[in-house]
């Protein structure tokens, strides 16, 4: 929401954890 | 596969949660957006598990926020590129 950002969105892979958990308020 | 439930993924820490619902939600977008996959997938992720479980039951609903999420992603590279 702040302008562009390269590592985004965190792209899934199967088998990978998966790095967007950071971007999540829990 | 057995299917996801809300009390499966409430057993289990969010990274988990997140996890599970990736290995299920991304087979299904591969069959749409096979180069986009991981993208979406990974956008998808960050909305609330129980939108997510919803979209296993309802494909409507998975397809509908799959295009809102093409969208929105194709928006974002133009956004990218343009801002180089």
């Amino acid at each position: 929401s702040n302008g562009t950002n390269v590592n985004w969105p965190p792209e899934f892979c199967p088998g990978v954890p998966w790095k967007g958990l950071q971007n999540i308020d829990p | 596969q057995e299917p996801l439930t809300a009390s499966m993924l409430a057993a289990a820490p969010l990274k988990e949660q997140k996890q599970l619902l990736g290995e299920r939600l991304y087979p299904l977008i591969q069959a749409l957006h096979p180069t986009l996959a991981g993208k979406i997938t990974g956008m998808l992720l960050e909305i609330d598990n129980s939108e997510l479980l919803h979209m296993f039951e309802s494909p409507e609903s998975l397809h509908s926020k799959v295009e809102e999420a093409v969208a929105v992603l194709q928006a974002h590279q133009v956004k990218e590129l343009t801002t180089k």
